[in-house]
């Protein structure tokens, strides 16, 4: 499909941004749906040193698998000592049974190696978001095998945010990434920054605890 | 699906990690809709390193109850409370732009709602009015038809069924003389357009009386991408004394339903 963005939307795009220190973005091509032959749809943020997370996660009772994946992680390991999140477009991995949790997980692990942690590592410290049709598996070994690339593509200039932005969307018509810097009282010489990126554009009525 | 990434390189208690986020949550992401449908994958995960601050910063921590307050040097209760502003603020931001690419919309669409009763009561009416049909399609017909929004806060869940179920046991009694308290009363609700760009709004209901609507204005109105439907289930008049009424509000955020929508989910393939 034709990925260019609408001109009512550019205004939404920024040119450029003021990125956290000790966080990397990139993205990389895996071919997750049959019909994308060319966009990213792998996309990765991470810091640089393992940190502190959090999540919040749907309410529907059909939690996909990277969800229940997650939650389950970030509860094991009490938030801590996180290293970032690995995202898949073009496939939900929702309804997927057993095997969808194990190549959540899969995706998880395989990250954290490029990383340097041992597979046998009991929890991993990369969280895991997928995004798609529902009720199809992941085709797991492309996934797998672009993870690496996916490691290389890592940067911390406004183009690896943006390719990060654009790599988790779907039917969205424009990357949405937003970043800015702020100070608090108790160091006013002090800043710092916050960046984020969302996608959706259909099946968009978030409950999340 | 939603998915949302959000990092920050302050340094952030991790135990109270879980309890920001919920916290901006639950009036940005959370207060969204483009089609009411909630997805299996919605997500939003949130990082902070520290990377930025100095050896010497405390961390930031949430002060949910009296108790961690109290305990809190003044500072770091200063600090958190700027913290969840900004943190707020850039939630709410980067949540609307979703709203602002919902699948063939031309509009975005400010509910706010106010109730005198509670939070929840604002928030179901909100919700409601963002997941009607008929709301939407008037939007995008640039309608003004106030009908369908009213329509859409009285079958609400939770406003619609207090008027049926054992009164004493869900709705809220006036503990003074045990009479119910409904959550809306027809009388007490007044619906406005808000223009995007500041003029004056434009009201459809007064305490539940319809307002000869000037057809020109609301036209001029409803062209405009941006627009705010101001909801108030506690208006009871100006001459009415304010007393100490707490008023408690709820904004969502929603775009209109457009021809556009139908082609894009079906074409959709799985």
């Amino acid at each position: 499909a034709d990925r260019s963005i609408p001109a009512t939307k550019q205004k939404y795009i920024p040119t450029s941004g003021t990125y956290p220190k000790g966080f990397l973005a990139g993205s990389a091509f895996a071919g997750v749906k049959a019909t994308n032959t060319k966009y990213d749809d792998l996309a990765l943020v991470v810091s640089e040193a393992p940190c502190p997370a959090a999540g919040v996660f749907t309410k529907n009772v059909f939690k996909a698998a990277p969800v229940q994946t997650s939650s389950k992680f970030l509860s094991e390991r009490k938030g801590h000592g996180f290293r970032g999140v690995v995202v898949n477009s073009g496939c939900a991995n929702a309804v997927t049974g057993r095997l969808g949790l194990e190549h959540a997980a899969t995706m998880a692990r395989t990250t954290d190696q490029c990383f340097g942690s041992a597979e046998s590592d009991a929890v991993p410290s990369t969280l895991v978001m997928s995004t798609g049709v529902i009720g199809q598996r992941l085709p797991i070994d492309r996934i797998t095998n672009a993870i690496p690339k996916l490691h290389q593509s890592l940067g911390s200039s406004h183009d690896h945010w943006m390719n990060a932005a654009q790599a988790i969307c779907t039917t969205d018509t424009f990357p949405k990434l937003i970043s800015r810097t702020f100070t608090l009282p108790s160091h006013p010489g002090t800043t710092y920054s916050i960046a984020g990126m969302t996608k959706g554009a259909g099946m968009i009525h978030p409950n999340m605890a | 699906t939603l998915l949302g990434i959000v990092c920050t390189d302050a340094k952030v208690d991790p135990k109270s990690m879980r309890y920001f986020l919920r916290h901006v949550t639950s009036t940005s992401f959370n207060c969204i809709s483009i089609d009411g449908d909630t997805s299996t994958n919605d997500t939003v995960n949130f990082f902070a390193n520290g990377a930025a601050a100095p050896a010497n910063a405390a961390p930031l921590r949430y002060h949910g109850d009296k108790q961690s307050r109290s305990n809190a040097s003044l500072e770091d209760q200063d600090d958190t409370r700027a913290f969840i502003k900004i943190l707020s603020k850039f939630f709410k931001d980067l949540s609307q732009l979703v709203v602002r690419d919902g699948e063939g919309a031309t509009k975005f669409v400010s509910i706010r709602v106010r109730s005198d009763l509670n939070y929840a009561t604002a928030k179901r009416a909100a919700v409601s009015i963002a997941r009607s049909a008929l709301v939407k399609t008037a939007l995008y017909g640039k309608d003004a038809n106030w009908g369908r929004i009213l329509c859409a806060i009285g079958y609400a869940p939770g406003i619609m069924d207090s008027q049926e179920l054992p009164l004493r046991n869900l709705v809220p009694t006036n503990l003074e003389n045990q009479r119910p308290i409904y959550p809306v009363k027809p009388r007490r609700t007044s619906v406005s357009f808000i223009p995007a760009d500041g003029t004056e709004e434009l009201k459809l209901l007064l305490r539940g009386e319809p307002e000869q609507v000037d057809e020109v204005r609301a036209k001029q109105i409803l062209e405009a991408e941006d627009l705010e439907i101001l909801v108030r289930l506690e208006d009871d008049g100006e001459t009415a004394p304010s007393g100490d009424k707490k008023v408690h509000e709820a904004v969502f955020w929603t775009c209109d339903f457009s021809h556009e929508y139908v082609t894009i989910n079906g074409d959709y393939r799985t």
